[in-house]
């Protein structure tokens, strides 16, 4: 497996890539251009790409719809993601709709939204957008495998965030975007990515003038 | 200035030191301690804590209370960060409704929301949880230096961001953290952070069995 920081860029190619097609662009695009619209030099559009193979031609770059299957292949995002959220909050709502509105909206959106879990009785058993349904925590470890449920999001408080995450690698989970403000612990063969919004508020401040 | 991970790493650490104040823990952390609990081995804890100065004692580790205050003054998180919302949609609520709670029950919580922005003539005028003023996009100019707001959030559609952003640099933003799924160009001394959803679900994705 390639590294972390070469799969984000080439998940930011592909967006590119995908945006440019849905504008009906010209057929070929070089690194130049594409390292422009991604903030990366070609060169190291030459190398990333240069990692999965021969995509370009030398002079004319690369034919677009081409390097798009390409990387949807190298990425997974050829097939459909099941997701499912745990913590169906403020923050898990808003992922929720999200996520529903851009699988039903964008054809290249390969993310579908297939459960929710939460712990409140209150919120159990009622519908996301009259589709996706609430299911109690418990229910976590067989719903996981029956619904084939690739990444799990977590968007529980911080303190309930690691217990609910070993049930879930149990239950056979082998990837997680964690939202909880807190560090988890997870077996190396699960692939654990964090979004902290209060990390990265507190990283800017350090680039204020003191 | 550090380099980006090091300063990721301190706002981890200061969290760590913060929770372990709040549980009223012993007087001492060592390097191992403060690693184990970030996932960071210790000798990297005393590399990081090292490029900015004496904080521990040989064989005894660190003052919880005074590496504490130690990293807060690094990270600018001893005093207020204004901070205000562009695009009050889905996620913009959220995230207003989230940094206003923490805010008020977090005694070391330093994000003050000061207003927020959109262009939607039926949000302009409205209140967030009746405190925070939904000001018109166009008022940005004058509202940026009034309310001396140092970090701006974005949480408008894609297409609108670059022209937010450009909006707001001109008005001498210092700090953007972007939730739009789109590349976004600022001059060298603004500093631009991203939290793209889609982006950490595509790159996940690739680790899943193909
Ligand atoms: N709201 C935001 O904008 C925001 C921003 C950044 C980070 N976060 C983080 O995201 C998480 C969720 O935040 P929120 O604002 O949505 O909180 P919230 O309190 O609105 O929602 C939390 C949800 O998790 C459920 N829950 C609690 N324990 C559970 C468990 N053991 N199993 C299953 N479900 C459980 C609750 O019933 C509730 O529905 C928190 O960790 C928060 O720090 C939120
Ligand atoms: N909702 C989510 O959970 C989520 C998750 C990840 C990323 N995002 C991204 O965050 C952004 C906001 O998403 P959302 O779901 O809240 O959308 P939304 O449509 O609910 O909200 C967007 C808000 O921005 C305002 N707006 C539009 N153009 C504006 C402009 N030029 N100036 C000021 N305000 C403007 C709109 O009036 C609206 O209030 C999008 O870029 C989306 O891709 C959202």
């Amino acid at each position: 497996k390639a590294p972390d920081v070469v799969i984000r860029r080439l998940a930011l190619y592909l967006r590119i890539l995908q945006q440019i097609d849905d504008e009906e662009g010209g057929r070929f695009i070089s690194s130049k251009e594409l390292g422009d619209r991604a903030g990366v030099n070609s060169a190291q559009v030459r190398k990333d790409l240069a990692l999965f193979g021969e995509f370009g031609k030398q002079g004319v770059g690369y034919e677009i719809g081409y390097l798009r299957e390409e990387l949807r292949a190298i990425l997974n995002a050829n097939r459909t993601i099941n997701v499912a959220i745990v913590g169906v909050g403020e923050l898990g709502i808003a992922l929720a709709r999200y996520n529903l509105r851009r699988f039903t909206r964008e054809k290249h959106y390969p993310f579908r939204l297939v459960a929710a879990f939460d712990n409140d009785p209150a919120k159990v058993g009622r519908k996301i957008e009259k589709t996706v349904e609430i299911f109690p925590i418990s229910q976590l470890p067989e719903r996981l495998p029956e619904l084939r449920i690739d990444i799990l999001i977590i968007t529980v408080p911080a303190d309930a965030a690691q217990a609910v995450v070993d049930l879930a690698v149990k239950a056979g989970v082998r990837a997680i975007l964690n939202f909880a403000p807190t560090k988890l612990f997870v077996p190396p063969k699960v692939r654990l990515h964090y979004s902290d919004v209060s990390l990265e508020l507190q990283q800017l401040a350090y680039y204020l003038e003191s």
